[in-house]
């Protein structure tokens, strides 16, 4: 463990309680995007299977539980408790566009032909590309709520954090994980517009709304 | 491969 990675997972877990907490205090999920939240529910579930099977420590088994329960917890409040505050005319990305090519990839561009890497696989690619309805939302809306944003900015952090993380146990470690490095340098690239708006307007306590 | 050093991040 390393601060970087340290300050990555907090910072992700900071993003996910923010947008649970908005949605809950609000009793709203305006501006929310259910499918990207079904996807993050997707990818926590294929990523820590093993979170019985194999022990690590109790900090990674503590996170995986709440990572899962989390997501789940926010996937119930949009699309059960507040679903008649679910946008779901501004949430049209087609999931499906992401998800067949995604597992595709993973079936042919893994570490180990087994089921639980190939799971671990899609779940590093489809995390990579599951903000693409949130931010495809807020492009068709215009704008998006200031805590909204604030949930963008930590969980695009918390990824490029990841990566400053790969670099320091590259160095220090010599240890390196391509399929990670590269779905993250992906995934943090599709944030670039979002933070270049964050740091532009929202720090500047105006209100993120794209150019129109 | 030792999948469970590798995979010690979340």
């Amino acid at each position: 463990m390393n601060i970087f990675r340290l300050v990555g997972d907090l910072s992700h877990l900071l993003a996910i309680l923010l947008l649970l907490w908005k949605i809950w205090k609000t009793r709203s999920c305006a501006g929310v995007s259910g499918k990207s939240q079904i996807m993050f529910g997707l990818v926590y579930i294929t990523r820590y299977l093993d979170l019985f099977t194999n022990f690590i420590s109790i900090y990674n088994t503590t996170m995986k539980a709440i990572f899962i329960a989390v997501a789940i917890a926010t996937i119930y409040l949009i699309y059960f408790k507040f679903k008649a505050t679910y946008d779901s005319n501004h949430d049209t990305f087609r999931m499906e566009f992401l998800i067949v090519p995604v597992g595709g990839l993973a079936f042919l561009v893994n570490h180990d032909f087994t089921a639980l890497e190939i799971l671990w696989t899609f779940s590093i690619y489809l995390e990579s590309v599951a903000i693409l309805p949130q931010l495809f939302m807020i492009s068709k809306t215009g704008e998006a709520e200031t805590i909204t944003s604030h949930y963008l900015f930590a969980l695009g952090s918390y990824r490029a954090l990841y990566i400053v993380n790969w670099v320091y146990r590259y160095y220090f470690e010599g240890f390196f994980d391509l399929i990670a490095i590269v779905a993250g340098c992906v995934q943090t690239i599709l944030y670039c517009d979002f933070f270049y708006l964050y740091v532009t307007k929202v720090m500047h306590g105006k209100k993120l709304s794209l150019p129109a | 491969k030792d999948y469970i050093k590798d995979k010690d991040e979340l």
